[in-house]
């Protein structure tokens, strides 16, 4: 564990945080891409099939659980307690455009054709793409609260923490994992237009709004 | 197993 593992890691768990909490607060999920959010949850829910298989640390387990339960929290949330300000009509990104290719690639490049192992390696390529609705979404109505920026940042900083993460552990641990690194890469890659905004204009307190 | 994921991280 190195501090931008930790960081990342942390940021990570903001980003959660901040989504639950304007959704619980504002008694509303306008904005929020429900879709992004089922795909997260898909994306936890095949990654942490090894709780049941191995143990790791207590801040694994923990962080383990802590996600899952974030990530299913925040879809009940949108999709059945505060289901009528979800927005809907904007949220339209073809979710199988993500989910089926992503699927056949990790059959066919994987580290272990097992099953545990592959649908590990499923969640690693599809949460690179997972945000792609949310993006969709925002690029369709123009704009972003500022605390969906705010989640957004934090959701995109997480990923690129782990790569510098996987700089280090490759210079002192000799550790390298392909399969993490391409996919973190694409993630990370996703992001910088939305940075770039942050940036910008939110972090000079300026509303996201993307030119008509 | 080098070519094996590794479940230590998120």
């Amino acid at each position: 564990m190195n501090i931008f593992r930790l960081t990342g890691d942390l940021s990570h768990l903001a980003a959660i945080i901040i989504l639950l909490l304007k959704i619980w607060k504002t008694r509303s999920c306008a904005g929020i891409s429900g879709k992004s959010q089922l795909l997260f949850a898909l994306v936890f829910t095949t990654r942490y099939l090894d709780l049941f298989t191995s143990f790791i640390s207590l801040y694994n387990t923990s962080m383990k659980l802590i996600y899952v339960a974030c990530s299913y929290a925040t879809v009940y949330l949108i999709y059945m307690k505060f289901k009528a300000t979800y927005d809907g009509n904007h949220d339209t990104f073809r979710v199988e455009f993500l989910v089926v290719p992503v699927g056949g690639l990790s059959f066919l490049v994987n580290h272990d054709f097992s099953p545990l192992e592959i649908l590990w390696t499923f969640s690693i390529y599809l949460e690179s793409v997972a945000i792609l609705p949310q993006l969709f979404m925002i690029s369709k109505t123009g704009e972003a609260e500022t605390i969906t920026t705010h989640y957004l940042f934090f959701l995109g900083l997480y990923r690129a923490l782990y790569l510098i993460n996987w700089i280090w552990r490759y210079y002192f641990e000799g550790f390298f994992d392909l399969i993490a690194v391409v996919a973190g890469v694409v993630q990370t890659i996703l992001y910088c237009d939305f940075f770039y905004l942050y940036v910008t204009k939110v972090l000079k307190g300026k509303k996201l709004s993307l030119p008509a | 197993d080098p070519g094996a994921a590794d479940h230590d991280e998120l």
